[in-house]
Formats: structure tokens, C-alpha cells, sequence
């Protein structure tokens, strides 16, 4: 990388990293620990026998506590905090669900595709309630191809730092400044899984998932949109004002 | 800032 050290990547990398142990919700010993702790098939019978405004309500708080966890990711990551401050609201407000759903690959158990939900895991079956069908299972379709690249815990910091500080995002006021941060950390990611991966385009690959990211969080908000005209009082009223506020 | 008054807040407000 011209005009960049190693020294400067690796402590780019190291923040990024410590930021990502600290704030990522789930330590990866509490993850081994719950890993085969599946709710019960009453447990499955009961989430699917809710109403769907009352499982909307239980997912969109489930969404605003792991995107918390996110903001403080970005809060710890020192050149995201050296961007102004309009930028910083744009990246958050623009990526914290890509990031979320990356940081979902690591609760995510690929060999009986259960996601951590409410202190056990469970399968797609459990959120037939909420009525989107296809963003759930593209959801569950997403984590277990993030699984089968097998990124470390390193790489899954760097990474979503590389997708929360990204050049894509529209009215960004100084992106040039948010490209060389991209840039650095792309370029720390890739040293990093050279090391780990004996596939070379391991990183191509990761990166080939972002399209799908983006198309995810697309379909989220239409989904709300969608429930939202059908049940305008339950997400005035019940949904948590940062969910809201982020994609109303 | 004025659209995103809670997220602007919980970027300002010390680290938790």
C-alpha cells in the first residue's frame, strides 16, 4: 500500500480488533458454551403462535439491543471517530445492520442452521410468525455462506469495520477521507487472511458478500414498510425509537 | 443531527 506502514496497519488492526472483543455482544467462549442449547419444540410452538405484530416487537428489540453493541464498535475504532460527525451518523445509520448480520455469522450454528435468538438457538421455523418468509430464510442463507468461509475473529472485526466505513454510502462530506480508512483496513484484512487462509481469494469472496448485504437490509426495510402500513400503531407505540429512528 | 437526535446521542455521550 503506498504511503501506509505496516506499522500504521497493524495498529489500525489491533484498534479495530480490541474494539470488535469488547463490544461484540457475545464473547466467543459464551457462544461455545450455548452452542447446543436449541429451544425446545413447546419454545418453537410458542414463538410461531404469537401474533406477528408481538413477534415484529420481540425482533425489532432484539435488532436495536445488537445495533447498540455496534455503535459502541464504531465509538472505539479511533479514525472512525476522527471522521466528522455528519459522516459518522451516515455510516451508523447506513451500515449498522450490515454489521449486525456479519457479527450474526458468529451465533450462527451452520451445521443445524439455528441462529441465537432470546438465549437459545432456533431455526427459521421459529419466525414463520413475522410473515417474511423470504427475508428470514435469505437471512439464514447469508450466515451459513459468511460460516463456510470460516473467518477468525480478527477477520470478522476487520471486516465489518470494512463494511460500516464504506465509500458507498450516499452524502458522506469528506469520502475521501473515508476511503483511505476503508482502504487501510482492506488492506489489514488482507494481510491477515493471506496468513490464515490457504485460499487465495478468500478475501475476493468475502467481499462478493456485501452486494448481499446491502440487498438484505434493502429487503428489511421493505418488509417494515409493509408491516408497517398494516400495523402503524404497534411501531409508533411498541418499537424501540432508535429502530425507528434508523429505518422508518 | 437533527434527523438522527438519538443516534447523534449515543455518540456523544461517554463510552458505556
Amino acid at each position: 500500500a503506498p504511503g501506509v506502514s505496516m506499522g500504521e496497519l497493524d495498529r489500525i488492526a489491533q484498534n479495530i480488533i480490541k474494539s470488535h472483543l469488547e463490544t461484540c455482544q457475545y464473547t466467543a467462549e459464551e457462544l461455545q458454551q450455548l452452542a447446543w442449547q436449541t429451544h425446545s419444540y413447546e419454545e418453537v410452538k410458542m414463538y410461531q403462535s404469537k401474533s406477528r405484530e408481538v413477534l415484529w416487537q420481540q425482533c425489532a428489540i432484539q435488532i436495536t439491543h445488537a445495533i447498540q453493541y455496534v455503535v459502541e464498535f464504531a465509538k472505539r475504532i479511533t479514525g472512525f471517530m476522527e471522521l466528522c460527525q455528519n459522516d459518522q451518523i451516515l455510516l451508523l445509520k447506513s451500515g449498522c445492520l450490515e454489521v449486525v448480520l456479519v457479527r450474526m455469522c458468529r451465533a450462527f450454528n451452520p451445521l443445524n442452521n439455528t441462529v441465537l435468538f432470546e438465549g437459545k438457538y432456533g431455526g427459521m421455523q421459529m419466525f414463520k410468525a413475522l410473515g417474511c418468509d423470504d427475508l428470514v430464510s435469505a437471512v439464514f442463507d447469508f450466515a451459513k455462506s459468511l460460516c463456510s468461509l470460516q473467518l477468525t475473529e480478527e477477520e470478522i472485526a476487520l471486516f465489518s469495520a470494512a463494511v460500516l466505513i464504506s465509500t458507498d454510502r450516499p452524502w458522506l462530506m469528506e469520502p475521501r477521507k473515508v476511503q483511505k480508512l476503508q482502504e487501510k483496513i482492506y488492506f489489514a484484512l488482507q494481510h491477515i487472511m493471506q496468513k490464515n487462509h490457504m485460499d487465495e481469494d478468500a478475501l475476493a469472496k468475502l467481499i462478493g458478500r456485501i452486494p448481499t448485504l446491502a440487498a438484505l437490509c434493502t429487503l428489511h426495510t421493505e418488509e417494515l414498510q409493509a408491516f408497517q402500513q398494516l400495523h402503524p400503531e404497534t411501531v409508533n407505540v411498541l418499537f424501540p425509537p432508535l429502530y425507528k429512528e434508523l429505518f422508518n | 443531527k437533527e434527523k438522527h437526535k438519538i443516534l447523534h446521542r449515543l455518540l456523544q455521550n461517554s463510552t458505556s
